[in-house]
């Protein structure tokens, strides 16, 4: 909406379909109730309109109605949200916000007239509250977290979040605003600066798998905080290995057991005989050398020459397969393994490649089995044990268990990037420090 | 509750259910068009 389409794509990225905490708030005088997700991953607050007809989604939730509230100012401005799963659509209007005991004055929010996605048909709220910043505010509405600091109504400027992940427990969590709650964290936070103001945007290390390096992050990647996600989703070259390490199903790959097949050994012998890593798959043929990153054989023969047309995806999933292979291998080689176990191994993860922002299933009798998975953020290391990144989805004999983990690529300059969802906000409290520009993590209690 | 400057908003919490893995599915294939065209967005980007 903004016109920047550095906005666009992160955004477009968001899947509240697995959304699971929510609260409730109150729009207008009296205040109309609305069940909200809590969301930092965006900034606009929008709830469904009584001016909603042409969308199921809008009769199967509340809906604002203006003309029932003495504080209802016009607005009118027309607003257009697309998430990745799901859109909405409808104008701008202004009123007060009840949030707690809280009343916040004169907050734009966008009256939702059209829900055209099963997403919001099936979903268990009303609307969205977005915490992120105003530079990815669609309309450059002001955020109504802004607002609550702009008007006094708290303490300090800090909001911190609490999921309860026990599963036997009712309480879904809490949202404090103005501070902390030290009732549900151990110790002491540690914090790091925000790096990109829009997201809740900060630099984090490398992951690893039963303490042992994956490689991919350890000279950086960028991570987002966002609690409306449900899950933790990352570069295919990690989750690959860690479905590999969680035996979650994969989608089996013939350009990537081509690529072993072909090249492995030749692949070896050059990381060994210290070629640059990011060149070996443009020196082989798969990619073309950009400088910065890989860039494949057919987007290069397009730019070459116009008259010739891409055929087709093959070369791009064996480039971007050279490059995680590399990745691979080397992370092997650091650790001694023999050129057989290296080629066997890079050849099993072929097995396990993650289908795009998709669901893996595991084995809910082998949690026990399963490694933990930790992420390094501000020199800390942050684990992750199965019970905690394994999902279960259904009761008794029909309970299935999902791998927390989905695949997410994003090229750099902005990526590679992580997006720390519920299951790790829930293993970890976060704090969003406004004042600082910072983020803090602790041990949840 | 507003309680020394803090105000506590209580969560509700929604488990996984079979319904919304139906609903994602059927949107994953309304939403493919979509993501190809970030994908297209992301290799020019």
């Amino acid at each position: 909406n903004s016109g920047d389409p550095e906005d666009i794509d992160i955004v477009s990225l968001k899947n509240y379909m697995d959304a699971q905490y929510f609260g409730e708030i109150g729009i207008g005088t009296p205040p109309q109730k609305f069940t909200v997700i809590f969301d930092t991953g965006s900034s606009n607050l929008w709830v469904p309109s009584s001016k909603c007809y042409f969308s199921v989604a809008c009769y199967f939730h509340s809906k604002y109605k203006s003309t029932s509230s003495s504080t209802y100012k016009k607005n009118g401005k027309p607003a257009d949200i697309h998430y990745g799963t799901g859109a909405i659509s409808g104008h701008f209007s202004e009123d007060h916000v009840t949030v707690g005991d809280l009343v916040v004055e004169n907050q734009e929010f966008i009256e939702a007239t059209r829900e055209p996605s099963i997403t919001f048909l099936v979903a268990k709220f009303d609307g969205i509250l977005g915490l992120g910043f105003q530079e990815i505010s669609v309309g450059n509405a002001v955020p109504v977290w802004y607002n609550m600091v702009k008007q006094g109504l708290v303490k300090e400027p800090v909001f911190s979040f609490w999921f309860n992940r026990n599963a036997d427990e009712e309480e879904g969590g809490e949202i404090v605003f103005g501070g902390v709650d030290p009732n549900h964290y151990k110790g002491k936070h540690t914090y790091v600066p925000v790096t990109q103001k829009g997201y809740w945007q900060f630099d984090m290390g490398d992951v690893l798998i039963d303490g042992q390096t994956t490689g991919f992050c350890a000279s950086g990647c960028s991570a987002i905080a966002d609690s409306g996600t449900s899950l933790l989703a990352g570069p295919t070259t990690i989750i690959t290995e860690v479905n590999h390490a969680i035996g979650a199903t994969g989608v089996v790959s013939q350009e990537c057991k081509a690529v072993v097949a072909e090249y492995g050994e030749t692949i070896i012998k050059m990381i060994l005989e210290k070629d640059q890593p990011q060149k070996i798959c443009s020196q082989i043929g798969l990619c073309t050398f950009d400088g910065t990153q890989g860039v494949s054989m057919d987007i290069k023969s397009v730019v070459d020459d116009n008259t010739r047309k891409a055929s087709g995806g093959l070369h791009d999933a064996m480039c971007s397969t050279c490059e995680m292979t590399v990745v691979w291998m080397q992370n092997q080689l650091k650790q001694n393994q023999t050129q057989d176990r290296i080629l066997t191994y890079v050849n099993e993860l072929c097995d396990r490649l993650p289908s795009p922002m998709g669901e893996s299933a595991v084995d809910c009798g082998s949690l026990s089995s399963m490694p933990n998975v930790s992420l390094t953020i501000g020199g800390k290391v942050f684990d992750l044990r199965p019970e905690q990144y394994v999902l279960k989805v259904g009761e008794g004999d029909a309970a299935q268990c999902i791998s927390g983990f989905t695949a997410l690529d994003v090229p750099p300059p902005r990526g590679p990037l992580w997006i720390l969802g519920d299951v790790f906000m829930g293993r970890y409290h976060t704090v969003f420090d406004y004042g600082n520009q910072r983020v803090g993590f602790a041990e949840a209690a | 509750a507003s309680n020394g400057g803090l105000v506590r908003i209580g969560l509700k919490k929604r488990n996984f259910d079979q319904n919304n893995r139906v609903a994602a599915e059927l949107e994953s294939k309304e939403g493919g068009a979509r993501r190809t065209s970030i994908r297209k967005y992301y290799l020019r980007g």
